[in-house]
């Protein structure tokens, strides 16, 4: 463990909280995709069935089922408590566009050509691209609450810490995951845009809104 | 050598 991954992990977790807590205190989930939120719950899903077969440590195991109890409970929310809320009209990205292509890919470029080995594979595929419904959702909208905006940036600086974690371990650990490293470098790029206009706009007191 | 690989990043 390092600070990176340590603060990666904080960030990750931060996100999911202040979702979380938007659709709790709103009792609305307005202008959240549920389709990127259904994929992360399959790459939570995916990546951690190890937990059933090897244990790396409390923290480890505490923090996968955190995120998989915590991303079943927004999709709870979303689809079930406040599914009247839900912005389905504006959540038009085509999830099977992603999902097929990904999964293909997981079974053609993996470490391992084994079950949970294809399947955590698929999970890092998955994840890199699980925000574009997201983007496209705001993209259409042209805006996006404010609350949501710290949102993605919590979950987008989650997978860029995780780079310079990996820069770390690479020089003091001789650890070197060329597919997580990919992912997580694609993932990043995705959010390079929302960056930009979160700290332009968001971080002087604005609402982020699209040029038009 | 061929094993099973730990993944030990969440």
């Amino acid at each position: 463990m390092n600070v990176f991954r340590l603060t990666g992990d904080i960030a990750h977790l931060l996100a999911i909280i202040l979702l979380l807590m938007k659709i709790w205190k709103t009792r609305s989930c307005a202008g959240v995709s549920g389709k990127s939120q259904m994929m992360f719950a399959l790459v939570f899903t995916t990546r951690y069935l190890d937990l059933i077969t090897n244990f790396i440590s409390l923290y480890n195991t505490t923090m996968k089922m955190i995120f998989i109890a915590s991303s079943y409970g927004t999709l709870y929310l979303m689809f079930l408590k406040f599914r009247a809320t839900y912005d389905s009209n504006h959540d038009t990205f085509r999830m099977e566009f992603l999902v097929v292509p990904v999964a293909g890919l997981s079974f053609l470029v993996n470490h391992d050509f084994s079950p949970l080995e294809i399947l955590w594979t698929f999970s890092i595929y998955l994840e890199s691209v699980a925000i574009l419904p997201q983007l496209f959702m705001i993209s259409k909208t042209g805006e996006a609450e404010t609350i949501t905006s710290h949102y993605l940036f919590a979950l987008g600086s989650y997978r860029a810490l995780y780079i310079l974690n990996w820069v770390y371990r690479f020089y003091f650990e001789g650890f070197f995951d060329l597919i997580a490293v990919v992912a997580g470098c694609v993932q990043t790029v995705l959010y390079c845009d929302f960056f930009y206009l979160y700290i332009t706009k968001v971080w002087k007191g604005k609402k982020l809104t699209l040029p038009a | 050598s061929p094993h099973i690989r730990r993944h030990d990043e969440l």
